[in-house]
């Protein structure tokens, strides 16, 4: 028997960097 | 001062991964296509999609990491980044590159290209920062 496991889901905005450049206009 | 790069990899890069976009659309990691990001981007109400330029790509001190240099956003800001050679990243029109490609297929199981310099990367920055 094959015990069903939960899915894990990732939000898409974990995979790509977040590069803060603290430019303000 | 280039972040520190963490000793492992996020497991949601491993082939196979579950991500959920921002209009609830389930895609596994490797099926990824510059627009997923661009669609969830425009949906979303706080982030938003910068273009990322590879300016450098450094080796060092730090046992297989390499601090890239990109040059971000319109401003063409300069922003360093120190990473793990198998860290991936997502190039426009083009999907998911690495510094070491060989490596993160081993780690992984994801099909990388090699990421080099002239390259734009997907990046987020807030949308408030007005």
């Amino acid at each position: 028997n094959v015990e069903p496991r939960s899915l894990q889901v990732f939000p898409w905005h974990s995979l790509v960097p977040f590069l803060e450049t603290s430019q303000s206009n | 001062a280039p972040l520190s790069p963490s000793s492992a990899l996020p497991s949601f890069f491993m082939k196979g991964s579950i991500i959920q976009l921002a209009d609830g659309e389930l895609k596994r990691v490797e099926d990824l296509r510059t627009e997923d990001f661009l669609q969830s981007a425009e949906v979303s109400r706080e982030l938003k999609i910068d273009s990322s330029t590879v300016e450098r790509i450094d080796s060092s001190r730090t046992p297989d990491a390499v601090i890239i240099q990109f040059s971000v956003g319109e401003h063409k800001a300069q922003v360093c980044v120190e990473v793990l050679v198998e860290y991936p990243f997502f190039v426009f029109g083009q999907g998911w590159s690495s510094c070491c490609p060989d490596r993160t297929t081993q780690l992984l199981a994801l099909s990388c290209a090699k990421l080099s310099v002239g390259d734009v990367c997907i990046s987020l920055t807030l949308k408030s920062l007005k």
